[in-house]
Parts: C-alpha cells; structure tokens; sequence
C-alpha cells in the first residue's frame, strides 16, 4: 500500500480542509519558511497515534487544532485523513486485502474530545496500529525522520539505536 | 525472538557495510553489537572515511554524521522495506556532491519505497517527479498546491 | 550590578523589538523579565510573526527559529559591539529569501564586527568579500586556498 | 581590534602548518563536508581557552592532535595561534594599545604537556581571558555560534537565557 492522499482540516496552519495529493513517484513539499511543510509530517505522526502534545511542538494536544490568524478565529476541531492505496510493492495486512483503499483519521475538538477512526467508522488507536503493524510505519517509527534530527539515528546511545534493529525486526 | 533479533541485525549490518562505502566513495563502516546477551546489549557504529584512519562517531562533521544516518537509515529499508518514508530537510547539511548522492538514492529506493521529501534545496527540487508547494497566500492559514516536473524517465 | 543588568536589559530589548520587525516585514517581538528580583529571573521571549496571533515559541518552524536567534545575537551585538563574531552554517534551516536578509544584515553589520561565515548556500557566498576555501588534497589533511571575490562597492 | 590571521599547525584535520589570512571586509569559509571548516571554529575556542573536550567533538583533549591520515603518522603537538591587528571599531585593552599586534597561543603535547603563550612568552589561562575581558570575545560566548546551534539562543530555559544578558552587560 501506498499514501495516495492527505486531508488536513484544521491542523494547525492549515485552517481550511486542505488536500495533498501524492501520485506514484518522487515528492517533494516546498515553500517558504513557516508555510506549513513540517505541520504536514506532525499531521501524519498524529493520525498515526503520537500522544505527546510536546513531540508535536506543542504545550498541550490542544496547541494542535487551528489557533486563529489575524483574520480568523481559531477552529472548533482538527482533522487529518490519510488514505492509502493498493499497491504491489507492500500489501496491506491480510484483513484489508480486498478493499481499494483504506482511510485512517484522527479528530480533536476544542472541548478534548478525541476519536481515531478507520474507514470512517469509529475505532480505537490499536486498531490504527495492528493496521500498520509489521510494515514498519508508525507515529516514532524511523521512517518519519522529523526536521534536525537525521543525526540522531547515529548519535543516539548504542542502548537507544538498538531500538531500530527490534523495530525492524 | 533472540533469533529474529540476531537474523536482522545480520542483514542491516550486511547492507550498512555495502551502503557506506557507495555512499563515500571508499572507506568501511560496520555495525557491532557489544557484549553479552544480545537482546541487552547497545548497538557500536564503526566508521572509516576514505583516507582517514578509524575514529569515533563523535570527531565526524555535521554533513559526514548526516550521510552516515542516511546509510543508516536506508539499510533498515532494503531489510525491511515500509511503505512510506518521509524526511524533513534531510539534505540541509550536505554539500553539492553530497546533495546529488543523496538524490540518486531516493531514486533507486523509489523502486520499493514511497518518499516524501521536504527541502529548500534546488538541486533537489530538480531531482524530484512532483512538488507540492505549500504557501500562505492568506497570512497564517497554509494552501497546498501542485507542480508537475514534466520529467521523461 | 543590579543596575548594570536592568541597563543592559532595556538596551538589548529596545533592539531586539526594532530589528525584528525588520527581518520578518511585519510583526513583533519583546523580550520581558520574569516576576521577582532581577538578579534572579528569567527571560521570556515573547513573538509575533506578521498575520499571524501570538504564540508560544515551540510552535515557531525551523527556519522561523533561526531568524528570530539571528535577530536577538545582532541586538546583542548592536547592544555591545565584540571585535568578531563566528557564525558555522546558520544560514542551513533558511528559504532563499531569508537568506538574503541574513546577507543583507551582515553587510550592514559589517562596519562595527567582524564576521567569519562557514556556509554552504551559493547566494551566502556571493555576497562575501572572500572565500577561504578549505580542501584536503592529501586524504585527512586539510588545506586553506583564498579567493578573492573582487568587489567593487 | 579584529582577527587578521590564524595559524593552526598539528590541530585536528590539520596536519601541515596552515595560516589563514583575514582581511578586512566579510570572509567565508567554505569547502566540501568533512575538510575542516568547523575545525577551524574549534581551534579558535580553544586558544581562547575551551576546556572541555566534549565540547570540541572529543572524547579527551588528545583528540584535538592530527591523529594521523591513511598516509601520515600522528602528529606530537597541537599549536593555535590567533593574530589580533588594532583596528579603531574596537579598541584592545588599555594594557596593549602601544602593540600593532596581539598573538595568543594555545600548546598541547602528546604527553598532555599544555601551555598558553600572549606574545609568545609562556602565561596563564587567566591572562589570555583578560585580554579578551570586557569584549565579549571568549571561548563559550555568544560571539562564536557552533554548527547547528543556533536556535539555543531562543530554545534555552528562561534561565539560562538570562546569562546571555548578564554577558552583555
Ligand atoms: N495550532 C496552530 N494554529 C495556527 N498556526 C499554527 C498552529 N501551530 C503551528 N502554527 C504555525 O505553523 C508555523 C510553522 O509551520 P511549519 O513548522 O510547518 O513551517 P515549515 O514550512 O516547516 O518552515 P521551515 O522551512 O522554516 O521549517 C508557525 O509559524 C506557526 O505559527
Ligand atoms: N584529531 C584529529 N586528527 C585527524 N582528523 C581529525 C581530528 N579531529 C577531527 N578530524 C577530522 O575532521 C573531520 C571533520 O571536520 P569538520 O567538522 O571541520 O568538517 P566540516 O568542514 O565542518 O564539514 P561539514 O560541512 O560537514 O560541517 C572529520 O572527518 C575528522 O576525521
Ligand atoms: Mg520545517
Ligand atoms: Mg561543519
């Protein structure tokens, strides 16, 4: 499987629903400093279950949801979609075999209410995670590299890096 | 599962010590587990840059820790290929040459793996099929839009 | 002594709130004293970018960072002039516009300093009066040639 | 006063005596990854009287010797020495005005036999930060900002930050 699509409504910068389409091949997100490229990772790391308000540069798990600009108010709620494709080079695990594509989603509303869902049906955060058990892809999974911290893979302590090997293994 | 532990540190190890030396034009690096149990023990990484004698990880410089993470990372993926991997600014660090080693990576690693590249560097915008230009056209609220890279491969 | 901080303080403060609405076009900036006796507290820096509500530093993005860093080391230095100033790649995390600004402070802030850039960034280098190239020819041993970048300001 | 020139001799990656001349006007320092240019920063906090080998990318102060080359032995010593030209934008201290130059010098022997020289003659650490005392020049000052660090001066505690004020002062 493969992401194909993203949705991003009220994630941080991202006031209005916003949609990233990512066809086969090579992608690469640009634009200036403070656009919102490193909010698309965080957006990606919170669906797939990153409970660390911190970790997500923020002070609490509401610091997520659309703040306001000096033109709008703040949002209500954050949510994020990722949608993923059939796709030979990795098969989803075998319960998902047969359908065309399979969307995860995380919401959050300013009064703390949280819900994952997982084709659009409500669902509970380790039904999220045995989707992506075993292909490596998870909220702290090496596979998401955050801003600066490529050198940590090797300047962690040897006790720290042996964590990579089990989470391949 | 000490033998599953064994068995993938067997085979990440095996393609770090290929890798490393692709990546560098020439030198080693190996991975070597310390001592006793292996399901306790740390996790060392040797390195030895063309030309200079063996160090530690330490005395590297910014854009040789950065490469060396890189091969690293992209071992754990020809062990054990995951659908998507994304990497923020990754190639900051890396002078030009460095920048095109890099590049020339992802596209191999592309055959099996889905990339998602965030950068400010031309080199590497040049490389890439798509972008995906995020901007603020209205202070504090992030648009997304696309550019093909009309690119006949 | 208590006096000589609080001095200093205002002074560095003043600067900061001026040149940092400078380097973003917009916004603003402050920094304030925690509560209690001066000798003892804290420093908060408090920001504003342009267009967008007042945040939380934590919130700020790699390059955002930078240019806010940048903008507080030269109040300190328009606060207290120091013969030289180092600065080894902080122009890596900017977009190319930021860049320029970066380059264009240096030159301004080239008449009282001087300033010793490691760079990697083209458009960094061209705006340099020279480059102090360093190679290692012999494998491991580095090497300084200068190039002059003929100037005619 | 300002830098004009700095000679590095059996200090890390360099093997052979080098001087780097430092006109007036702005200086870059540039070249591939791994030939030295942060090496060079290294070598000037270290005259200036860095102690701790950590902070120099080491592991003890040895390792700022040329620990040799695939062609080279290891050198015996370590030898920086840093060139102060006067220069009206700011002035030296009251002591060294009748100087035209300034030399300070740092010496590390294989055998852990280290010295400090001000105008070549032997001297204290005490006596080089005293040449520098009152600029703001110094081995962790604010004045030299290391690779990758520059977001430190907003990411400290409030605390730690107020050392940079009380530096100023
Ligand atoms: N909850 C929120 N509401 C509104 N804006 C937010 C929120 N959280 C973060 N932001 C904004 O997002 C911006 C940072 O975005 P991000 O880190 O994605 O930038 P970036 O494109 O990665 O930039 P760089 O190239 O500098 O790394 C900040 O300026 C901040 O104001
Ligand atoms: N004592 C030593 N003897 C020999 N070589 C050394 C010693 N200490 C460090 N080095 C070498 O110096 C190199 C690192 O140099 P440095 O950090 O200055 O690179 P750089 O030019 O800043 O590169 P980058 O652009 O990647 O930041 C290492 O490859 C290391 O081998
Ligand atoms: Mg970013
Ligand atoms: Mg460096």
């Amino acid at each position: 499987m493969r992401l194909a699509r993203l949705e991003i409504n009220g994630f941080k910068s991202f006031a209005n629903r916003t949609v990233l389409d990512l066809p086969d091949g090579l992608n690469a997100i640009v634009g200036p400093n403070g656009c919102g490229k490193s909010n698309v990772v965080d957006a990606i790391r919170w669906v797939l279950g990153e409970q660390s308000a911190r970790s997500l540069r923020g002070r609490s798990m509401e610091d997520v949801i659309f703040a306001g600009s000096q033109n709008r108010a703040p949002a209500g709620l954050a949510e994020v979609t990722l949608v993923f494709e059939q796709d030979d080079r990795s098969p989803p695990p075998v319960a998902y075999l047969n359908y065309p594509e399979i969307r995860v989603s995380r919401v959050l509303h300013r009064d703390g209410a949280s819900e994952y869902r997982l084709m659009n049906l409500p669902c509970r955060l380790k039904d999220i995670v045995d989707v992506f058990s075993g292909t490596g892809l998870g909220s702290r999974s090496y596979a998401i590299i955050e801003q600066g911290k490529i050198a940590y893979l090797i300047a962690a302590r040897p006790d720290e890096r042996r964590m990579l090997f089990e989470e391949a293994a | 599962s000490r033998q599953r532990f064994l068995e993938s540190f067997a085979g990440i190890s095996e393609r770090f010590s290929t890798l490393f030396p692709r990546l560098f034009g020439g030198g080693s690096a190996q991975l070597r587990l310390g001592e006793g149990d292996p399901l306790e023990t740390g996790v060392d990484i040797l390195v030895q840059l063309p030309g200079k004698r063996l160090q530690a990880m330490e005395l590297l410089s910014g854009g040789e820790k950065a490469m060396t993470a890189i091969a690293l990372l992209f071992s754990l993926f020809l062990y054990r290929p995951s659908p998507l991997c994304v990497l923020d600014e990754v190639d900051a660090p890396l002078d030009e040459s460095n920048v095109d080693k890099y590049n020339a990576l992802l596209r191999e690693m592309s055959r099996t793996t889905q990339f998602l590249v965030i950068t400010h560097n031309r080199r590497t915008m040049e490389a890439m099929d798509r972008l995906v230009g995020v901007t603020m056209d209205e202070p504090g609220c992030s648009n997304v839009y696309t550019v093909n890279l009309e690119r006949h491969r």
